[in-house]
C-alpha cells in the first residue's frame, strides 16, 4: 500500500506505475488515473486509502458487467471450443473446467482436437482418466475437424451436456492456422445445427500488451464469447484484460491459480481489483 | 512508428542548431509510450530515458528530420548496447558430457526449445541426450520421447516415480558409459515463487553441475518479466535466457527487461514451432522489433 499522506501529483503518478507494473496498458491506466482524479475533485475526497479504494472501484466497475457464467445445458450439448496462443493453459483449462462442471452433476466430455503437437491427445487422456470424464480423440495428424464433427455427433446421439474441445496453440500471426481454427467453428456449427454455444480464449496472466492483440485477431477469427485467465498463481497481475473488457464484448469466465484441477474459480473482479493494486 | 512520430514531432523544429531540454522532452515522453507498450519494465524505461535525454540534449542538429533521426539512432544505439551480444557458442566442459539445464515458467516452450537444441548439436557434430526430468505435468515424458524422435536424439528418462534429482544424476552416469557428449535436462515449468520447486531445481543443477543453466521465456512476457528474470538467476546464476514465439507480433521489450536486470546474455531466439526453429541471438534486429 501507499504511505504518502496526502492526495499529490506524486499519489497519481505512483497509482499509475502501479497499474503498468500490472500490465495494465498505459491508455487504460491513464483513464483509470483520470476517472480517479475527477472523483476525488468531485467528491472533495482527502485521504489517500479512500482514493486507493476509488481506483480499486473503478478497476473492479470497469470489469464487472463482463462477468458472466457460462450457458447452461437447457439444449444439451452446450459446445465450448477452446482457443488461444501456444503455452496459455488451454488444455490444463479444459480438465478444470470438466472437473468442475462433473462436480455440478453435468456430464461432460473432452475432445482431443489437438492432433498435432507432440503428446498432446495423450496429455488430454491422463486428464480424462484423472478425473474420470470421457475423452473423444482420433489419431495424431488427423483433422481437427473431422475430430469435432464427430465428437458432437456422438454428443447430440447420446445427450451429452457440455462438450469441450481442445485446439492446438496458435500464434494468431499464422494466416494458416487461424484458418483452420474458422474451418473447426463451421463444421462444429454443421454438427451441432447451430452456431457453438462459447468459443473461450484462454489467456496468459504473464502476457504483457499482446494480450490484446490475441483477443482482437482471435475475436476477428471467430465469435470469441468467453475468456479465462491462467497463471494468476504467479507474481503477475493479469491487468492486460482491462484493455480487453474495454473493447471486447467478451465475458471473464474463470480464473487458473495452479496445476491442479481445483485450481479454477469463477471471475471475482473486485478480488480482482485488489490484487492489481495491493 | 517510433520514427514517424518523431518525425511529426520535430517538423516545428524548422532551424537548425542544438536540441534544448524542451525539444527533448515531448521526444522522450513518446519514446517512454513506445518502450511501455513494447512491454520493456516500467523502471528499466525510466533509466533508459533519463540516459537518453542525457545524451539528447545539446545535440546539434540540421532540421526536424535531422533532429528525430539524430533521436532515433540515440535510442537504437542505446537499445542495442544494453541488449549486448548473445554470450558466445554454448559453453562445453572440459570432459564430456557437458550438460545444458533448461529451467522456466510453466507453457514457455523448454521441452520443444529442448528439441531444438538437440538439433542444433547434432548439427555441429555432437552425439546429445534428452533427459527427461518432469515427473509431474501429465504426458511431458511421452512428449519429450516424441520430440526425441523428431530430432533422432535418444530419451533418457526413469517414469514418474523417480525424483528429478535421481533421474539426473542416472542419466549422468548413463551418457558416461554410452559416450554422449552433450546432456539436454528439460525441467518441470515452475513459479520463480514456488519455494519447493525452486529449491528442487537447485538440488538438480547441484548434481548434474551444469555448464550452461538456459532460462526459457515467453518473448510475450510483460512487466513480469524482470521478477521471473531476477528470482531464477538469484537462486540458479543462469549463463543466459532463451526467448521463445517470436514468429509473432509481440515486440518483445521483456527482452532489454531480463538483460538490464541480472546482466546475462539472451543467447538464442525461438521462431516457431519446429525444431530447426532456433536462430542465435542478434541485438540490432530485436531492437527494430522493440522500437516499433
Ligand atoms: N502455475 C500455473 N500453471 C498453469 C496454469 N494453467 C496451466 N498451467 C501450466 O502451464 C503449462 C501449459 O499448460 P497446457 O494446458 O499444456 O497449455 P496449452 O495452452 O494447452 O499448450 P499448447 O497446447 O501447447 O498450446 C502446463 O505446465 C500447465 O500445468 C495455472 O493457472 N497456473
Ligand atoms: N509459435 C511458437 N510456438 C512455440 C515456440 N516454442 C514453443 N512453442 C509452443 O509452445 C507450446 C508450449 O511448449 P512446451 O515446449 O510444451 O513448453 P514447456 O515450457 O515445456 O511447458 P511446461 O513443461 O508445461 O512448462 C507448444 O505448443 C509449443 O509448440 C516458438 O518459438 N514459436
Ligand atoms: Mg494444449
Ligand atoms: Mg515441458
Amino acid at each position: 500500500a501507499f504511505r504518502r499522506s496526502e492526495i499529490t501529483e506524486d499519489l497519481y503518478e505512483a497509482l499509475e506505475e502501479s497499474l503498468i507494473l500490472s500490465d495494465v496498458s498505459v491508455e487504460t491506466a491513464t483513464l483509470l488515473v483520470d476517472r480517479l482524479r475527477e472523483r476525488v475533485r468531485r467528491e472533495g475526497i482527502k485521504d489517500v486509502e479512500a482514493a486507493y479504494d476509488v481506483l480499486q472501484h473503478l478497476v473492479a466497475e470497469l470489469l464487472a458487467e463482463h462477468v458472466r457464467p457460462l450457458p447452461p445445458p437447457t439444449r444439451p450439448p452446450v459446445v465450448v471450443v477452446v482457443v488461444g496462443v501456444n503455452g496459455v493453459g488451454k488444455t490444463t483449462t479444459i480438465a478444470k473446467l470438466a472437473a468442475l462442471l462433473k462436480r455440478q452433476r453435468h456430464s461432460v466430455v473432452m475432445v482431443a482436437a489437438d492432433t498435432f503437437r507432440a503428446a498432446a491427445i495423450e496429455q488430454l487422456e491422463l486428464w480424462g482418466q484423472r478425473i474420470g470424464v470421457d475423452v473423444v480423440r482420433h489419431q495424431m495428424g488427423a483433422d481437427p475437424a473431422a475430430v469435432v464433427f464427430d465428437a458432437i455427433q456422438s454428443a447430440c446421439a447420446r445427450k451429452v451436456d457440455y462438450v469441450i474441445i481442445d485446439t492446438a496453440g496458435r500464434l494468431h500471426t499464422k494466416h494458416n492456422l487461424m484458418e483452420e481454427l474458422r474451418k473447426i467453428d463451421r463444421v462444429a456449427q454443421r454438427a451441432l445445427g447451430h452456431t457453438v454455444d462459447e468459443t473461450l480464449l484462454v489467456l496468459d496472466a504473464t502476457t504483457g500488451q499482446n494480450a490484446l492483440v490475441q483477443a482482437r485477431e482471435f475475436a476477428q477469427a471467430v465469435n470469441l464469447t468467453g475468456l479465462v485467465l491462467t497463471k494468476l498463481d504467479g507474481t503477475a497481475k493479469g491487468g492486460n484484460v482491462l484493455s480487453i473488457a474495454a473493447e471486447i464484448p467478451i465475458s471473464i469466465r474463470y480464473v487458473g491459480t495452479g496445476e491442479r484441477p481445483e485450481d479454477f474459480a469463477p471471475f471475482d473482479p473486485q478480488r480482482f481489483a485488489r490484487e492489481l493494486l495491493p | 512508428s517510433l520514427s514517424e512520430k518523431l518525425q511529426n514531432l520535430f517538423q516545428q523544429l524548422g532551424r537548425k542548431g542544438r536540441l534544448t531540454e524542451a525539444d527533448v522532452t515531448e521526444a522522450v515522453r513518446q519514446i517512454r509510450l513506445a518502450l511501455l507498450e513494447a512491454d520493456v519494465n516500467y523502471r528499466v524505461v525510466k533509466e533508459f530515458i533519463a540516459r537518453i535525454k542525457e545524451q539528447a540534449v545539446g545535440e546539434e542538429v540540421l532540421s526536424g528530420l535531422n533532429a528525430a533521426q539524430h533521436v532515433v539512432k540515440i535510442v537504437r544505439d542505446e537499445l542495442q548496447a544494453l541488449l549486448g551480444d548473445n554470450g558466445g557458442p554454448l559453453a562445453n566442459a572440459p570432459k564430456p558430457p557437458t550438460a545444458y539445464l533448461v529451467v522456466g515458467l510453466q507453457g514457455g516452450g523448454k521441452t520443444t526449445t529442448c528439441g531444438k537444441l538437440a538439433a542444433h548439436l547434432r548439427k555441429g557434430g555432437h552425439r546429445p541426450l534428452l533427459v527427461a526430468t518432469d515427473v509431474a505435468r501429465p504426458a511431458a515424458i511421452q512428449q519429450l520421447q516424441v520430440v526425441g524422435e523428431a530430432v533422432k536424439t535418444p530419451v533418457f528418462q526413469l517414469g514418474t516415480r523417480v525424483s528429478p534429482v535421481d533421474i539426473v544424476r542416472a542419466a549422468l552416469a548413463h551418457a558416461r558409459e554410452q559416450g554422449f557428449t552433450h546432456l539436454i535436462v528439460d525441467t518441470a515449468g515452475r513459479l520463480h515463487v514456488d519455494d519447493v520447486l525452486m529449491d528442487e531445481v537447485v538440488a538438480v543443477r547441484d548434481a548434474v553441475a551444469p555448464q550452461e543453466i538456459l532460462l526459457v521465456l515467453d518473448a510475450m512476457t510483460g512487466q513480469d518479466a524482470v521478477n521471473v528474470a531476477e528470482q531464477f538467476n538469484a537462486r540458479l546464476e543462469i549463463s543466459g535466457f532463451i526467448l521463445t514465439k517470436l514468429d509473432g507480433d509481440t515486440r518483445g521489450g521483456a527482452a532489454l527487461s531480463i538483460r538490464s536486470v541480472t546482466g546475462k546474455p539472451i543467447r538464442f531466439l525461438g521462431v516457431g514451432e519446429k525444431y530447426d526453429a532456433l536462430e542465435t541471438f542478434h541485438a540490432d534486429r530485436l531492437t527494430s522489433r522493440i522500437i516499433g
